[in-house]
């Protein structure tokens, strides 16, 4: 099946976004 | 009407839904009430929600932990889905709570809740960080102690991440072994 990955950069980006 | 892309209304949803727990000894309660889930949580939002929210772990009394495992598993060696399982185990010396521990554990959590260790994350039950006057611990709790591929390729990204120096192990111990030794002292079954 289909694994939903997030790389750090992406998921840093997203700690302050509103 | 103004269209606004799906990026923004839609929130980021993870593979898993995790859970966070908080542990804190109190004498009139058995070791297993000591163990407080906070909230659980399945999108990127929520997570940064409730990770901005908590008090870092640097910052917790001595004698507390923070768990994040999947939802339904419980941060104890007697859950079903760890009781056949082990940990990478990484040992913070006194000085490297006020340097490492905080960005350790942050990595830790994005590693899951990114499923970073791509198919190999399937193996990962959740992590634990203990906050301990002689020395901070962190660990990454895997289901199976018999799936080797596994258990390797989760330390080495671990390592690799943690940027965890080459000539620096880190071990991974059998819950079983940890059961009967006291504390860490319990054997590697694998070193990375």
């Amino acid at each position: 099946g289909t694994r939903i990955i997030y790389e750090r950069t992406f998921l840093m980006q997203m700690r302050n976004s509103p | 009407q103004t269209d606004v892309s799906p990026e923004m209304l839609i929130k980021h949803p993870l593979q898993n839904t995790w859970t966070l727990w908080f542990f804190k000894i109190e004498n009139n309660r058995t070791w297993e009430d000591c163990q407080m889930e906070i909230a659980s949580f399945n999108t990127v939002e929520d997570f940064w929600a409730l990770y901005n929210h908590i008090e870092p772990a640097s910052r917790l009394k001595v004698g507390c932990d923070y768990s994040m495992f999947k939802q339904g598993i419980k941060p104890m060696w007697e859950d079903e889905h760890n009781c056949r399982g082990g940990r990478w185990l990484i040992n913070l010396n006194k000085q490297q709570r006020a340097t490492e521990l905080d960005n350790f554990w942050m990595e830790v959590l994005l590693l899951m809740i990114g499923e970073a260790f791509a198919e190999h994350s399937d193996e990962v039950c959740g992590s634990v960080v203990n906050v301990r006057s002689k020395g901070d611990k962190i660990g990454v709790w895997t289901a199976d102690v018999k799936k080797n591929d596994s258990i390797l390729r989760i330390g080495h990204v671990l390592k690799e991440r943690l940027n965890i120096p080459r000539l620096v192990t880190i071990g991974f111990q059998a819950h079983k072994d940890t059961m009967v030794k006291s504390g860490s002292t319990a054997k590697n079954r694998f070193t990375v």
